[in-house]
């Protein structure tokens, strides 16, 4: 369609630009909290200052995630979609416009949470991770199949809950690989055991081979 | 536009229809994995054989919802959207064409997890309802504000686990009288304290000033 042609040509644009300078540029998709915010703080706390990250963050209402990761030391700008469900490259490069985050090393998308509409918006990114959350239940990888398939990674968060919930990991990992065998699948919790170190391990795996 | 005013008048026909039969038609609609369907299958064993309910749920892929809520002992019909984000009226008259769900004196309709599209879609029901997990944070509201505008009640699942998460109670239902004077503000879970027994009371009550 149009649409897509026009957002695929905006996309190579932003992707163009960062291969130039070399910046990984990662799409976080999921259900409305998940813990892609937390996971980025996380991950701000982690990361610095060894590299430079920033992120876009898009949300239909509100900066709340642009307040809290610039709280956790990681500048960001917040994209508003007045109702619309999902990021485009459009937002995404108006946004990149203003925020002027030149040098970089690695650049996080934190879309809008939706499990279903992001997945099929090229925003520019070098991959898109998919966040599940232990307490959404272990069926969801085949109930919302399009982002588990073409997601990089398959990021498992708030395993601190798992003595609380029933969550089949294995089942999950099965489903997951089922769709996408070469999914990256890991286990986290960005509050407590056993911590984000899969999650920067693979951040920085991903950084080293663009390079 | 004229994709909404179709379905308008499809959702009108469905009105119709159930208020001749004095049904009382309700649209969940949550995230993912919320607690609709479980919410669900604990209305079914509360309730019946006092009520006669049935359910058409709608999800991108699998039957799983359906064959859950049909071992709880709730008739229910699964429908497919093949990608689709939200249910409309289209889909729901033509799974209710084939569901033959006659003599019910409640009617749900489990929407796609989602917990923005689904908002601006009129399914012929009496009230939407909005679901909101303890776990997925107490932010959600004006975050998500459409929906928590709309619905005549919001329903805070799984506070089982409170004691394990962070979820501030009394700014969610702040946040939500704020954006919604008049909605019913529930605290419920379908697995543990303190049971369902807001959520059943409100379905009587409503049902009752349908007749
Ligand atoms: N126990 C536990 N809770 C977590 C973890 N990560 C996030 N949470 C909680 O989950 C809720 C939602 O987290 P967010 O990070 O705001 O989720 P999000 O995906 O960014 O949400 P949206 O931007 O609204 O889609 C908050 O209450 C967090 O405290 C974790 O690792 N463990
Ligand atoms: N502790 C606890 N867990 C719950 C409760 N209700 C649901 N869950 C869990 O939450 C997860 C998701 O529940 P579902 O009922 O499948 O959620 P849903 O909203 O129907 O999910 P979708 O149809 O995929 O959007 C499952 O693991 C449930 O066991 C509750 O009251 N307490
Ligand atoms: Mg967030
Ligand atoms: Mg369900
Ligand atoms: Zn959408
Ligand atoms: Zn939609």
């Amino acid at each position: 369609s149009k649409i897509l042609a026009e957002n695929d040509r905006l996309a190579h644009q932003i992707r163009e630009r960062f291969s130039r300078t070399k910046t990984l540029v990662v799409n976080l998709v999921s259900s409305p909290g998940s813990g892609k915010t937390t996971l980025l703080e996380a991950t701000a706390k982690a990361l610095t200052p060894r590299l430079r990250m920033a992120c876009v963050v898009g949300d239909v209402a509100t900066e709340r995630d642009a307040e809290r990761l610039k709280a956790a030391g990681m500048p960001a700008y917040q994209i508003l979609t007045g109702g619309g469900c999902h990021l485009d490259a459009r937002l995404v490069s108006e946004a990149l416009a203003e925020a002027h985050f030149e040098d970089v090393d690695l650049l996080f998308i934190e879309n809008v949470g939706n499990l279903i509409c992001p997945t099929s918006y090229d925003l520019g990114e070098d991959f898109k991770v998919a966040l599940l959350s232990v307490t959404e239940g272990d069926d969801k990888p085949f109930k919302y199949p399009a982002i588990f398939s073409r997601a990089a990674a398959a990021v498992i968060t708030k395993a601190d809950l798992l003595a609380h919930v029933h969550f089949d990991l294995g089942k999950v990992r099965e489903e997951a690989k089922t769709l996408n065998p070469d999914v990256e699948f890991m286990v986290t919790s960005a509050l407590g055991e056993p911590g984000i170190g899969e999650w920067t391990a693979f951040l920085e795996q991903r950084m080293a081979s663009k390079r």
